[in-house]
């Protein structure tokens, strides 16, 4: 799931859009 | 008084920060009862990880952002999740809200082994939100404000986010002097929250640290 990803991946991820954990 | 523009300006950001929240099943937890220190700490953590996930897509909606530079972009989200974070959690504790659930809340965040000198600031910080009792559109253009901070780390085109931070500060002027006509001060009040979000920041990264060590 998102929640043990660090700050900048989460960011990175949402950037691009695709959300799912 | 606001030009057409501004007001087309102040809506899409009023919209993206209403849109772009905490989901209700997320957020319903929080209220739920009994829970352990552990119980507390993770379930922070994924309240936290919600934000910064309704930060980006709210960021993403801001006039111009997107046309930043990529890695910029990334600098701006980073350096200001704490700040949007703790703005965002201190208008939903100003919030009427239905009776006990700040205290729940509060009681939450207590239990949830974060050091007691980092919560004195954070309760302050609320504190001093609740008294502003912001409008919907201040608090959106204040968070919008607060991300587009020109000189946080590793930004290269300072002047590209200058020109975007620039006519946001400029509406959040005029409505604060539309808003609280009897008060002069406000919109430098407003500005004084941000700088008192800085020092949170700060007590924000220790508190990560003694979390990690306990």
């Amino acid at each position: 799931p998102a929640s043990n990803l660090g700050l900048e991946d989460i960011i990175r991820k949402a950037l691009m859009g695709n959300l799912e954990e | 008084e606001i030009t057409k523009a501004q007001r087309a300006l102040m809506k899409v950001i009023v919209d993206a920060y209403n849109r772009h929240k905490i989901p209700q099943d997320v957020a319903k937890k929080l209220l739920q009862d009994q829970y352990s220190a552990e119980e507390n700490f993770l379930l922070l953590t994924e309240m936290a990880t919600s934000q910064v996930q309704v930060l980006v897509e709210f960021t993403k909606n801001i006039p111009g952002f997107l046309s930043l530079n990529h890695e910029d972009q990334i600098a701006l989200l980073k350096g200001s999740a704490v700040e949007a974070m703790f703005l965002r959690s201190a208008q939903v504790f100003s919030q009427k809200m239905p009776n006990g659930h700040t205290e729940v809340l509060e009681e939450r965040i207590r239990k949830s082994g974060i050091s007691e000198e980092f919560m004195t600031p954070m309760f302050n910080f609320y504190k001093s939100i609740g008294e502003l009792h912001m409008i919907e559109e201040e608090q959106a253009l204040l968070t919008a404000i607060t991300i587009l901070t020109p000189d946080r780390p590793f930004v290269k085109d300072q002047q590209a986010v200058e020109r975007l931070q620039e006519p946001m500060l400029e509406v959040l002027r005029k409505l604060c002097v539309l808003q609280h006509p009897q008060e002069p001060q406000y919109f430098a009040r407003l500005l004084g929250r941000l700088t008192e979000l800085r020092t949170l920041n700060h007590y924000h990264a220790e508190m990560l640290t003694s979390w990690r060590m306990n």
